[in-house]
């Protein structure tokens, strides 16, 4: 990445480079030299102002093409990240060294517990200062926030490698790996409102059963689920999380009954969505219905 | 305009100009940590 912005930095010795103004003032008349001396410095007045409108129009142009960069090349490091490291590996190995996040690196308000060094400090506060000066605070952040994490165990079929949980919410698989201690992959999925829902989930089939998919939470969902009825728009990886909890206790049937429920749910949104999206199925819905009405009104 | 009011709005634009150049140096700041973070 370029730290080439292109552009040309305003220049400070623009005033200097501006061609001093002849006055020429009449010696022999006091009246005349009084009024041209006054006219002169309305005139530089005028021309001082000029200068300073067009610096201030490159600096606000600079200063633009700047932020656009930061944040581009924010984003670009969020993406690394997430490809680099996916998951929620830290908190299954405590020992291992946390990978240092730009909100440390950047001194961003993260809710972690806030590094002493004056330079995250000095960082902290002209980002404050920025963010008051600018009015154009983005959700940076969010993704940093300390999150909750919750376990479930799913019993699966041993035939399916898909890895999938159904827990009344629609995910996105980005990754998957094998780690030392498990000879099943692990697949690491984003709630499908990713970037402005931060959840997390990780699936495993448990090492010590095979039989059981080891489904691990981390955050809090910041909206209601596909299906509405499952209500608390905070409840951490869905309601249906508590009911998948109870499965660890044996009740498969019951179970498969919900995921069952929750797949029908899922499809039914889906293709409600797939339906409303389509034009001309909305154009031929809307027919359908002007010609009811019309009908009813006949009769 | 008179004289007083171009004073005036100079100050103005001026004391303007000069936040927004202390902010272009912090995001520019931040921009080049960033940056060097990512090498």
């Amino acid at each position: 990445i370029s730290l080439n912005l292109n552009i040309n930095a305003f220049d400070r010795s623009f005033p200097a480079k501006l061609p001093e103004e002849e006055v020429k003032v009449s010696t022999s008349a006091g009246v005349e030299r009084k009024w041209l001396v006054k006219e002169k410095s309305a005139s530089e007045l005028r021309e001082e102002l000029n200068r300073v409108y067009s610096e201030n129009k490159k600096i606000k142009e600079t200063l633009e093409t700047v932020c656009e960069k930061y944040y581009a090349l924010h984003h670009h490091l969020e993406k690394l990240q997430s490809r680099k490291s996916p998951g929620i590996d830290h908190i299954e190995q405590p020992t291992k060294k946390r990978k240092q996040d730009p909100a440390d690196f950047l001194g961003f308000p993260n809710g972690k517990t806030e590094n002493s060094s004056s330079n995250q400090d000095h960082h902290h506060q002209q980002y404050e200062q920025k963010n008051q000066l600018l009015s154009c605070k983005r959700p940076i952040t969010d993704s940093f926030n300390k999150a909750k994490v919750s376990t479930v165990y799913v019993p699966a079929d041993s035939s399916d490698t898909s890895l999938t949980v159904k827990d009344g919410y629609q995910w996105r698989k980005y990754g998957q790996k094998v780690t030392r201690d498990n000879p099943s992959p692990r697949a690491y999925f984003r709630c499908s409102f990713a970037p402005s829902c931060p959840v997390k989930k990780k699936v495993q089939r448990s090492a010590e059963d095979p039989s059981i998919l080891v489904a691990t939470y981390e955050g809090t969902h910041n909206h209601l689920g596909p299906n509405a009825s499952e209500g608390d728009a905070t409840s951490q990886g869905g309601s249906s999380t508590v009911t998948l909890d109870m499965v660890h206790g044996g009740q498969r049937l019951a179970l498969e009954k919900n995921e069952r429920g929750t797949m029908q749910e899922v499809l039914v949104q889906q293709m409600a969505s797939s339906l409303t999206n389509d034009s001309n199925f909305t154009a031929a819905l809307a027919a359908a219905i002007t010609g009811r009405l019309m009908e009813q009104s006949r009769t | 305009q008179n004289a007083s009011e171009l004073r005036e709005e100079l100050n103005r634009v001026n004391s303007e100009n000069k936040k927004l150049t202390e902010m272009l140096a912090t995001v520019w700041e931040n921009y080049h940590a960033l940056h060097h973070h990512l090498e």
